[in-house]
């Protein structure tokens, strides 16, 4: 239905088609991931492809761009600049505008049984016997407060819809609110102000993930000793370390966003690093796309 | 532990463990190919083992999340300090004999509830919510009736979680996880924190989410719930992990939704250490750009 409407739709340009088509496909795609997530596995390299060909890759171009000389003369520079030539980027830049999503592998398996451990940097705590705040700020003010405010906003809009509904002027009323909704749309963030430093996922500090440990079970192995022997099965049912993020490909000294976009750069352009990536992605089982 | 007045050792480290998915219906020796449920296995291939089968469209059976659970208990337990537990407490509604009930759901959710309760508790009869080892726990979009379909709160399924996580969620915040079924947990008083981010109202396969643009949206509700806690957090001087079932990639979530949570956890890069979802069973990790995301805010307005 959305699908014809678009194609019918006398106002749109061709650009706000294609984006709505795009989300009417995503949605479509969605549905059908969905319907796939946890039961067999499947196109799951296809997907992993899909990882290194887009985000990946982005990030490794960027990385490419990295100058730290030539980022000033590049600003100070008055003539025509060549637009196809990506201008240099500091890699202050580069890492600050990115976040980390990590995807943890399942206990369910969809391939083998996994989960992760992960350190984090407590030497300050250690170290600082003062470390403990002698006063302690409770929530339930604060809590109470955002309560008034989830309410508040919902009450807003249906005041705006009644007066939607009473169809006083509405032109005039539609273009009024939708200033408001620009100026008030407090699900919109202001930029960080200058004044606070890059946390622990960028710079190591106190609370910055410091290295993981990813343990699996493998299942093949388990079954087939519970198969050959007698013992309980407790005896048996073991998780082992399947990998760690200080050792090859990962070889990450710590967890920084900037470690992680290096090791996105790395396993888009080495082969045997992105396979062995993948093996681990899907927790050792061998899969492989039919 | 400056709430509680109690000492405690810290490890420097924490476990993530996700989408459990346990099946009372798995029957050991059944038929793979009737979803280890039932059957007469055709082929040595075809048995349904014990511990469960990599790869074969079984969910876990139940005795793989106990011995999990116990190989947790034996070799971590007292080695972390705390736990991110990002969803999926039920088997899949993949047998037509056996459809999924809503009742279901609750019960198999309030029976691994009380596994980790026991798992991690102090012991403390006189105060269930005393852990040695906090857990936080977030909303899968199996652990909701029907499948991935979760309306702003308060509704029956929110308020049927506060009592299924009664121990977890800290009880000043029933209010607001009532609404949003998102709740955030000091691991380290007044120090660190985390999220537990009810992604479900983000997900673009949850039919009732349009986008995170209107403000009865429930991505709209829940993006302001982030928001005033991210600022609350960075008042006090607080880190924090955020953490949720349905990773916020561009895949999952509707645009507007992914552009507007991108760009908060891009703002507040002061305060945010990272993120940990689950959901999607590969274990791997996506960079989001929050430079792109404003861009693309900017454009659509």
């Amino acid at each position: 239905e959305q699908s014809t409407r678009v194609q019918q739709g006398e106002d749109s340009n061709e650009e706000d088609e294609e984006t709505e088509l795009n989300r009417i496909l995503d949605h479509a795609m969605a549905a059908k991931e969905v319907f796939l997530m946890g039961a067999k596995p499947s196109n799951k390299e296809a997907y992993m492809n899909t990882v290194r060909d887009t985000y990946y890759r982005k990030v490794w171009n960027k990385l490419e761009r990295v100058d730290e000389k030539n980022v000033e003369n590049e600003k100070k520079k008055k003539e025509k600049k060549d637009k196809k030539k990506k201008k240099p980027i500091t890699r202050k830049e580069l890492i600050e505008r990115y976040s980390i999503v990590n995807i943890g592998g399942s206990v369910i398996p969809t391939f083998n049984p996994s989960f992760r451990i992960w350190e984090y940097n407590i030497t300050d705590i250690v170290n600082d016997s003062n470390f403990a705040v002698s006063e302690y700020k409770p929530w339930d003010e604060f809590f109470e407060s955002l309560n008034k405010i989830m309410e508040d906003s919902l009450l807003e809009d249906e005041m705006d819809s009644s007066n939607i509904e009473v169809g006083i002027n509405r032109e005039k009323m539609g273009e009024k609110k939708n200033k408001k909704k620009k100026k008030n749309d407090k699900t919109m963030p202001i930029e960080m102000p200058d004044k606070y430093e890059l946390g622990p996922a960028y710079v190591p500090q106190l609370f910055t993930p410091t290295r993981f440990v990813q343990f699996y079970a493998d299942l093949e192995k388990i079954n087939q000793e519970l198969h050959n022997s007698f013992v309980e099965s407790k005896d048996i049912f073991r998780y082992e370390i399947e990998y760690t993020s200080d050792e090859k490909p990962y070889s990450m000294d710590s967890l920084t966003v900037g470690s992680y976009l290096d090791l996105a750069g790395r396993l888009y352009e080495n082969k045997p690093a992105w396979e062995k990536y993948v093996e681990w992605s899907f927790a050792s089982s061998g899969y492989k796309d039919d | 532990d400056v709430k509680t007045g109690k000492e405690r050792k810290l490890h420097g480290r924490f476990l993530h463990i996700t989408d459990i998915h346990p099946d009372p219906y798995y029957v050991e020796g059944s038929s793979i190919d009737a979803v280890c449920h039932t059957g007469k296995p055709s082929k040595k291939k075809d048995v349904a083992p014990k511990f469960g089968k990599a790869m074969s469209g079984c969910d876990s059976p139940v005795i793989l999340m106990e011995e999990t659970l116990r190989w947790i208990k034996e070799n971590l337990r007292d080695k972390i300090d705390f736990v991110i537990w990002t969803g999926d407490n039920i088997r899949h509604d993949n047998d037509r004999k056996h459809p999924r009930t809503e009742a279901q759901i609750f019960d198999m959710n309030n029976i691994v509830a009380d596994k980790m309760t026991e798992l991690f508790s102090a012991g403390n009869e006189e105060d269930p919510r005393d852990f040695d080892v906090s857990v936080i726990p977030s909303l899968g979009n199996n652990d909701v009736f029907p499948h991935n379909m979760f309306a702003l709160g308060p509704t029956l399924q929110t308020r049927e979680y506060y009592r299924i996580w009664k121990n977890f969620v800290p009880q000043q915040q029933q209010r607001t996880f009532d609404r949003s079924a998102s709740f955030l947990t000091e691991v380290i008083p007044g120090k660190l924190a985390v999220l537990s981010i009810n992604t479900l109202y983000l997900f673009k396969a949850n039919p009732l989410v349009d986008n995170c643009n209107s403000k009865k949206e429930p991505g709209y509700q829940l993006l302001l719930w982030f928001g005033y806690v991210l600022e609350e957090l960075r008042s006090r001087g607080m880190k924090v992990w955020l953490s949720g079932h349905v990773p916020p990639i561009a895949k999952n979530f509707d645009q507007s939704c992914y552009d507007k949570f991108t760009l908060w956890t891009h703002e507040y890069r002061d305060i945010i250490i990272g993120g940990l979802y689950g959901h999607m069973n590969i274990d791997h990790f996506i960079p989001t750009d929050g430079k792109k995301a404003r861009k693309s805010l900017l454009k659509a307005m």
